[in-house]
């Protein structure tokens, strides 16, 4: 279903957002 | 306990929900962090994709006769909608100043907000699928209703070939929905009561021809015929019952219980 593969789009979107976000705060620990 | 009640909502929804408690957890340990990147291009990404749901949503929304689904669906794209806005303010605020305290809590409210919303909206959109399964089992069992009254073999050919494709399509959609459920004890139960109707079905229509044939011979032993088959009847919509039961049932629900 195509709500389903445009949810899927946000998610991969938004877990790449947050590795980006994530990975500078990480560099602290 | 799997938190989602499906495979495809957990593949799609579980590595999310991981990255948001992993930024959340890092955001309250370390207090004023390392200056953040630039988060523009991913921002915008995710704004694309974004307007992409939003567009699927209405197109979904429109297409639908599903009366709640239509209700439900609207308020999950605004949530979508406002989270992704509060993502572009919180990547505005970082270029600015990177080490924005009030970027951050923005950043983990959108991505939140990204998350909850994403999920409502597939839940609604699950729960409107389930919907049409449950449709189907409930024109099984309003033939099942009508198999007292069939008194002549016309009438019971005609009742088997109402009944079958709607068995059929049953038999399909609770099995492929079953497969598809992450939570193990309502795959049993789907997978038995499935069985059971099934099973019953032959011996149904088997109770009604030998009801008919001791009723056109005029036999004494009538009642007892009719009795079965609607013990058969009945046995078959308990079943087709536990199935609609247990079809709407989410992880949630069986925590409450729990």
């Amino acid at each position: 279903e195509m709500i389903l593969e445009a949810a899927k789009s946000i998610a991969a979107a938004t877990s790449a957002l947050l590795k980006s976000a994530s990975a500078a705060q990480r560099e602290l620990y | 306990m799997p938190v989602f009640h499906t495979k495809i909502i957990e593949s799609i929804l579980e590595p999310v929900a991981q990255q948001v408690s992993g930024l959340i957890i890092l955001h309250e340990e370390g207090e004023d962090g390392n200056a953040m990147p630039d988060l523009e291009r991913p921002v915008f990404a995710v704004s694309k994709a974004v307007t992409n749901l939003i567009k699927v949503g209405r197109e979904t929304i429109n297409s639908s006769d599903d009366p709640i689904l239509k209700q439900d669906m609207p308020a999950s794209l605004h949530r979508v909608e406002g989270a992704s806005k509060l993502l572009e303010e919180a990547s505005g605020m970082l270029k600015v100043d990177a080490y924005s305290g009030p970027a951050r809590k923005k950043l983990i409210e959108g991505s939140r907000g990204i998350l909850q919303g994403t999920s409502a909206l597939v839940l609604c959109f699950d729960e409107s699928e389930v919907r049409k399964i449950i449709r189907e089992c409930k024109k099984v069992l309003d033939y099942l209703a009508v198999a007292e009254v069939i008194e002549t073999m016309e009438d019971l050919v005609q009742f088997l070939k109402d009944l079958s494709p709607c068995l059929s399509t049953v038999s399909a959609k609770v099995s492929a929905r079953e497969k598809e459920l992450t939570h193990q004890v309502h795959r049993e139960i789907l997978v038995r009561c499935l069985d059971q109707v099934k099973t019953l079905a032959p011996i149904l229509i088997c109770s009604m021809k030998i009801y008919i044939h001791i009723l056109s011979s005029g036999g004494k032993e009538a009642s007892e015929a009719a009795e079965n088959r609607n013990y058969l009847v009945s046995r078959m919509t308990d079943e087709l019952h536990e199935i609609i039961r247990v079809l709407q049932l989410t992880t949630y629900d069986e925590d409450e219980w729990d």
